[in-house]
């Protein structure tokens, strides 16, 4: 698994063509709400708990 | 055909013919093809059945030759069930690809070679069933970290770290997680016997790959309508759960799900 697979994978899901460079300015203070950490914890639980078939 | 079969050696097959039409017809344009269809029946405890489509090819009806069904992910699926289980039943039914006259009675089109006894009148379709016991042919498992990566190391599952943050595409893009324990196939897996892999040129060499996995999920920030927001995505088969040995184009030996 390489950064760049990742990278690709992360491209294809948000639809974009190449990463955004975003400023430290655009991210310092940046809180995450609390839903959006219950939905990131969730999918978490969930990849560790499920097994879905590869090739 | 059984072959190499340890836990197959119980089982016996039978072949049961359905005859539906006896009326003649003729063969007409060279291009004609007919649809063999191979079906898994099931039938249900209330009595009905329920079929399941397995494989199907467009045969031409002017040429003769070996067509081969893969039919391993039924026979994989139906050796889970529980036990007793019903016996496995492959529907093998030919219809012509355009309907008209002669339709009904398609079947008897496509002929099935004799096998066997040479001078067999009637021929039968021929499932050929190997298993390889997995316990020489498998995966390990997870690699032993204390044991170093070699040529000769068996397919395992080798686990690795992920550092985003040290990746210069992610900086203030990727919020969560800063990295991940991920883990890689490595390794080799052993062949199948010669005669097999003679019967068999197209499936490829056996390799070990990735059979299970499991999605990633992020934080990312996202810029919209000039304002940047935290948002959740979710990238497949990013973990790998379970790595197997298999060849290109076969099933990979694992659990199935009905």
């Amino acid at each position: 698994l390489t950064g760049e697979q990742i990278l690709d994978s992360l491209l294809q899901q948000l639809h974009l063509r190449q990463a955004p460079v975003l400023d430290r300015a655009d991210v310092e203070g940046l809180a995450i709400p609390a839903h959006v950490r219950a939905q990131y914890l969730a999918l978490l639980q969930h990849s560790r708990r499920d097994r879905s078939r590869g090739k | 055909r059984f072959s190499l079969s340890q836990s197959f050696r119980e089982v016996v097959g039978k072949f049961l013919l359905s005859d539906a039409a006896l009326r003649r017809h003729g063969l007409s344009p060279r291009h004609a093809r007919a649809r063999v269809t191979i079906e898994w029946l099931r039938v249900r405890e209330d009595g009905s059945n329920r079929t399941s489509l397995i494989d199907s090819k467009l045969v031409s009806l002017h040429e003769s030759g070996w067509k081969t069904f893969d039919v391993t992910e039924a026979v994989t699926f139906w050796q889970q069930l529980g036990q007793p289980r019903q016996p496995l039943l492959l529907l093998v039914s030919v219809h012509r690809e355009h309907l008209g006259p002669g339709a009904s009675s398609a079947h008897k089109l496509v002929r099935f070679a004799p096998q066997g006894e040479p001078g067999g009148v009637q021929g039968e379709p021929q499932l050929e069933l190997h298993t390889l016991d997995l316990k020489d042919y498998g995966a390990q498992g997870n690699c032993d970290p204390e044991v170093p990566l070699t040529e000769g190391t068996r397919c395992c599952r080798q686990e690795m770290f992920v550092d985003l943050q040290g990746m210069k595409w992610a900086e203030n893009w990727i919020l969560e997680p800063p990295g991940f324990v991920a883990h890689e196939c490595v390794g080799s897996c052993r062949q199948l016997p010669e005669p097999l892999s003679f019967k068999w040129p197209f499936l490829g060499p056996r390799r070990c790959i990735a059979s299970e996995t499991a999605a990633l999920p992020m934080i990312v920030s996202i810029q919209e309508g000039g304002r940047t927001r935290p948002r959740v995505v979710s990238l497949p088969n990013m973990r790998v759960k379970q790595c197997s040995c298999a060849s290109d184009g076969a099933p990979v030996p694992s659990r199935l799900e009905p």
